[in-house]
């Protein structure tokens, strides 16, 4: 599989809130999101708890199950296993924190099932 | 230097409303 390794997970990235604040990536707070999705005119954070982790080592992924939002859909990603999922109170967590680290500097705690990690939705349109 | 929005850190899983 093709795998992605966004640019913006490297440690030093200059990331804009929605009140115009620029923050380090690894500096980031969970209110940080809340507040700029607050803020936002379309955008509404959604909590997605993770519900299972299948490593796949051949292809340096995992499968990922989340529960999304107050109508719990079921949602199965993959991703590299050293994909950054900002968890509400934690910070940033992935599957593999030492590849993390090393793919992107980026200090990342152990994702885990039950963990309730910051996704995003649209806000309903009136 | 590349600034990037915060909302390209955090995935979309679902679409909107409810399904």
């Amino acid at each position: 599989p093709q795998l992605h390794y966004p640019p913006h997970f490297m440690k030093g990235s200059i990331i804009q809130l929605s009140n115009g604040e620029l923050k380090r990536v690894e500096d980031l707070q969970t209110d940080d999101f809340v507040q700029s999705a607050e803020i936002s005119s379309d955008l509404k954070i959604d909590s997605s708890t993770v519900v299972k982790i299948e490593f796949n080592p051949d292809h340096s992924t995992a499968i990922l199950g989340f529960v999304v939002g107050e109508h719990k859909v079921q949602v199965t990603v993959e991703a590299t296993l050293e994909h950054p999922f900002f968890v509400f109170g934690q910070g940033w967590s992935s599957c593999e924190p030492d590849r993390s680290l090393h793919r992107y500097g980026l200090d990342c705690q152990k994702l885990s099932v039950g963990d309730v990690c910051i996704s995003l939705t649209h806000k309903d349109v009136q | 230097v590349p600034v990037f929005p915060w909302h390209a850190l955090v995935p979309f899983l679902t679409n909107t409303g409810p399904p």
